[in-house]
C-alpha cells in the first residue's frame, strides 16, 4: 500500500 | 504524532475509563445509551480492520486493541451482566439506530478516498462515529437528570475530537500532502453535536448544580 494510504491516526 | 492528537487519544481513553468505572463501580448503566455503545462497537471494529495487516507503532496497536476490547465489553456488560443490564433504561433508549448504521454505509459507497473495502469500511467507521453519540445524547433528553459519572462520560468523549480538529489543523500546517477531509469535516460535525450538551454542562459546571439538559 501506498504510505499515504496507511492511516496512522485513530 | 503531536501534542493535539495524543491530548485526544488520552481524552478518548479517558471517556471510555470514566465509564468503565461508572458501569463497574455501580454495578449500573443507568443513563448510558447501550445503542450508542454498540454503534462504538462497530465504528471500532470498521475502522481497525487493518490492525493485522499494518503495524503503525506499539501504541497505536496497543489503544486500537484498547478501543475494540472496552468497547465490546461495555455492550456485553449491559446485554449479559446480571446486575448491570436490569438498570438499562431500555423505555428510554427508543433511537432506531440501524438507520444511523446503513445511512453511514451508503454514504461510505459514495463518499471515500479510494474504492477498496479497507478504505470505504474507514469512511464508514468515520461517519457512523460523528453520529454515534445522538442515542445517547437523546436518552439523556428524556431522562433529564444526569449522574456525574455519565456527564463527565459524554464531556470527554465530545472533547477528543475537538482535540483531533486542532490536530488536523496543525498537520495541514506542518504536513505539506497532508489532507483528511473526510475525517476532518465529519470530525467537525461530531463534535457540533455536543455543542448543547457542552453549554448545559458548562452551566451547571459554573453554578456548581446538577446537570440538567432541557426536556
Amino acid at each position: 500500500k501506498e504510505a499515504d494510504d496507511v492511516k496512522d491516526e485513530l | 504524532m503531536n501534542i493535539f492528537r495524543l491530548a485526544g487519544d488520552m481524552t478518548h481513553l479517558l471517556s471510555i475509563l470514566v465509564l468503565l468505572l461508572k458501569i463497574y463501580a455501580t454495578k449500573s448503566c443507568s443513563g448510558i445509551s447501550r445503542k450508542t455503545q454498540e454503534l462504538y462497537a462497530i465504528v471500532f471494529v470498521a475502522r481497525y480492520l487493518d490492525l493485522f495487516t499494518d503495524f503503525i507503532s506499539v501504541y497505536n496497536t496497543f489503544m486500537k486493541v484498547v478501543f475494540i476490547a472496552s468497547s465490546l465489553a461495555i455492550v456485553w456488560c449491559m446485554r449479559f451482566h446480571p446486575m448491570v443490564r436490569r438498570s438499562y433504561d431500555r423505555e428510554l433508549d427508543t433511537f432506531r439506530h440501524y438507520f444511523l448504521v446503513g445511512a453511514s454505509f451508503a454514504l461510505a459507497l459514495i463518499l471515500h478516498e479510494k474504492f477498496t473495502v479497507q478504505e470505504i469500511f474507514w469512511a464508514f467507521s468515520i461517519y457512523l462515529e460523528a453520529v454515534a453519540i445522538l442515542p445517547q445524547l437523546v436518552l439523556l433528553q428524556r431522562s433529564g437528570n444526569v449522574d456525574n459519572l455519565t456527564g463527565q462520560y459524554i464531556f470527554f468523549l465530545g472533547a477528543y475530537r475537538a482535540f483531533y480538529i486542532l490536530n488536523w489543523i496543525y498537520r495541514y500546517l506542518t504536513e505539506p500532502h497532508f489532507t483528511r477531509w473526510i475525517a476532518c469535516v465529519s470530525g467537525v460535525v461530531q463534535t457540533a453535536l455536543y455543542a448543547d450538551f457542552f453549554y448545559y454542562y458548562f452551566i451547571s459546571w459554573k453554578n456548581n448544580s446538577k446537570l440538567k439538559l432541557p426536556a
